[in-house]
């Protein structure tokens, strides 16, 4: 069985938003190394890999894995029945056809209690390498989201060049073009807000924005995001929590 | 225009 209790609910919440416009369903693979889930957007071409490792928990118990299928609106709605400052604990059985949510107060004078039904899933588990990127920048996540924001004015996808010097995101479409650029500052004073970029070679990738918008649904979790390039493979975009994180996998627009 | 890559292209069945 499964006994997991979250200190701070509104994490749950937080994580909940950042990926239930990508995926409908998923799986939770729960095991005694914590909470973890992976499933692609439907047309194959994001993915999202989430871990909530089990000291995030106190206490958390699983005896043996499970995996539970959730539906991620349904989820999301129980959820917001969820105070945010609310201590959260999910409960299943080893039978998996129930998840029980718990909802307590700060004061302890407020409990609630929901079971929402679960489903069987025949999720695609995709084995994902580990990999050497040719250029990882680390930046802030807000700013990261209003770029992406900003550029979506203009197009449906974003170049990405990153260099040494710094790294550029530009958009081209009917009304004009538009280019943001950050050089690389890790002497600036607030360290939230610095560009960091470690590169083996230069990298200029396309990738969709409307990904990319929907990803920055995960900036509420994190204060910084790491993108990690490499010529034709997947963009690796990382958000890193206290006792985890969010990853989407986003395949590369190509030359028809 | 450019055209999107499937995930799958790139890994594998676990």
């Amino acid at each position: 069985m499964l006994e997991a209790r979250l200190q701070t609910g509104a994490l749950l919440k937080k994580v909940l938003e950042a990926i239930k416009e990508l995926i409908t369903d998923a799986n939770f693979d729960c095991s005694d190394n914590g909470i973890a889930l992976q499933a692609m957007d439907n047309s194959h071409v994001a993915l999202v890999a989430l871990l909530l490792r089990h000291d995030g928990f106190e206490p958390y118990r699983c005896d043996r894995s499970l995996a539970l299928g959730v539906n991620l609106v349904s989820l999301s709605k129980v959820l917001r029945c969820a105070g945010n400052d609310d201590i959260i604990t999910l409960k299943a059985d080893d039978t998996a056809d129930v998840l029980s949510l718990t909802f307590e107060n700060t004061d302890n004078d407020r409990i609630s209690e929901y079971e929402l039904k679960l489903m069987d899933i025949d999720s695609e588990h995709l084995g994902i390498p580990d990999t050497t990127y040719e250029a990882v920048v680390q930046m802030s996540s807000a700013e990261f989201a209003r770029i992406c924001k900003d550029l979506q004015v203009l197009s449906d996808s974003v170049q990405i060049d990153v260099t040494k010097e710094g790294v550029k995101f530009g958009a081209k479409g009917e009304l004009g073009s538009g280019a943001v650029t950050l050089k690389q500052n890790g002497n600036v004073d607030k360290e939230e807000e610095a560009t960091l970029i470690e590169l083996q070679q230069n990298v200029s990738l396309n990738f969709s924005l409307k990904y990319l918008v929907n990803f920055t649904k995960a900036t509420p979790l994190a204060s910084r995001v790491s993108l990690s390039m490499s010529s034709e493979v997947p963009l690796l975009v990382e958000y890193k929590m206290e006792a985890g994180y969010i990853r989407y996998y986003l395949a590369p627009k190509i030359g028809e | 225009a450019a055209v999107q890559d499937n995930l799958r292209i790139f890994y594998g069945r676990d």
